[in-house]
């Protein structure tokens, strides 16, 4: 039943966990539950969330090398209408262990195909900064997946390596993978680069590209020492706006 | 006889090819002979250092699956006193084909301990956001390491899991592997953010955090797109300055 996203880029830095933890803010507020699942050993969104590092007994680790969700694998948060599935650095020993597995690219759909999440209506991915194992699996299980392009000149010239990736995962095993979109991040319009990648993006993939634009907000990145989204942070600030504006870009789609 | 630098930092999009690209121009400047092998497959450091996507015959695949660094495996550079050993998509199957290799961690240090880099002051090793098998091998291989630390919150977090990946390093294999130093990235003396992260590092790192901090200036960001570091696209600018004044502290301890 739910709409399963993966946001992936394997640049690193692109607002990956900043697009997670505050689109599912978004669509939470908009009164649609969410499940957030850590695929990063770094655990940012877990952080993000609120989580503590040491209050994480189940992770994805614990889904990963198992046959289902477990309902005790889940955390609740203080967001209403957002749970949440943790990670540590444990999970970068999945990334070994899987390796000698079959199917190791297809363990998470295997898993999200025993589990019941019908509780939910969207589960977002987060992925780590890579395409490893990790991000395959994210990109195997969703249905479509959500591109962070920051308006910077390294992160365009990853965008071509990550459309070929999906491109592999649809042959490897996920026909139907969409792309939902590639939403400019940390946008600043008085930056001629920032123009310039638009330009680009919104030239070589046209409506891909989301119309909203997540501006560059010091309040974005302060969010998170506060463990929470930025819309609990500073619910008028730009950066709020602009995710709840995409929200609604990705809602008005059901 | 080159002393070897790993640039690394598992969190993504935190400096760590502006600062390979910019310290080896202003070292190089000084008049110092480097060499700057990529080892992420984005290849950003090798875009930066002007070396076009299809004219990378041979990369740092060749080293790792190689017995030697080959002079034909090095490219010149338009900078003077910088070659490149360049890096493509390819090389994130090195990951896959050296799983099963014995000793697969110290694969790169065993090429160099067989190869002749004597013309070379320096090697800078850039790394990819990851703690896999590509930064491990630079970790192995390097004297020591630089760790650019970004200006923000989730950065720090990632920065304790780096450090007990050194030690894990220095267990398996390199127990000489010093860390050069820490230097802060994208600092903006008007954000609260970047004085606490400061102030946090200064105070647990102490003289490991480098004096030099380099400012977010958008001059760096726009000379990627030029495939020049910042010290050739724009001589004058703060980001030029402040990678000139972490080099003279790095060559002051020769
Ligand atoms: N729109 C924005 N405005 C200001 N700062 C932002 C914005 N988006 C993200 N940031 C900050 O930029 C940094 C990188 O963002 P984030 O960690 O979300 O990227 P990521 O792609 O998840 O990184 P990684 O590749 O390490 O997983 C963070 O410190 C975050 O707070
Ligand atoms: N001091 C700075 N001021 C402004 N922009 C900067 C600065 N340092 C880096 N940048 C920009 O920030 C982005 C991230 O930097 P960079 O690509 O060097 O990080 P990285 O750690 O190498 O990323 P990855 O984890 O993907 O390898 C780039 O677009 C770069 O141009
Ligand atoms: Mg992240
Ligand atoms: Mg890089």
């Amino acid at each position: 039943k739910p709409k399963i996203f993966a946001i992936a880029n394997q640049k690193g830095g692109v607002g990956k966990t900043t697009t997670t933890l505050n689109l599912a803010a978004a669509i939470a507020e908009a009164g649609f539950k969410v499940l957030v699942m850590d695929l990063d050993p770094q655990g940012n969104a877990s952080t993000g969330l609120g989580s503590h590092a040491d209050a994480r007994e189940f992770t994805t680790y614990d889904v990963l090398i198992g046959t289902n969700v477990e309902p005790r694998f889940i955390q609740k948060t203080d967001i209403e209408n957002i749970d949440l599935v943790p990670s540590t650095t444990d999970l970068s020993s999945a990334d070994i262990e899987l390796a000698s597995a079959k199917n190791r690219s297809e363990k998470l759909r295997k898993v999200f195909g025993n589990s019941d999440l019908s509780k939910y209506d969207y589960v977002l991915l987060d992925c780590p900064p890579s395409l490893n194992v990790l991000t395959v699996n994210a990109l195997i299980a969703a249905h479509a997946l959500i591109i962070p392009l920051q308006s910077e000149f390294f992160a365009l010239e990853g965008l071509s390596q990550l459309l070929m990736s999906v491109r592999e995962v649809r042959d490897l095993g996920n026909p139907d993978l969409r792309i939902e979109g590639v939403v400019l991040t940390m946008y600043d319009a008085r930056n001629r680069l920032s123009l310039q990648v638009e330009e680009d993006a919104r030239e070589n993939l046209g409506e891909l590209v989301f119309k909203t634009v997540i501006p560059r907000n010091v309040r974005i990145s302060e969010a998170p020492s506060f463990a929470m989204p930025v819309l609990s942070y500073d619910s008028r600030s730009k950066g709020a706006e602009a995710y709840r504006a995409l929200a609604q870009e990705i809602l008005a789609r059901r």
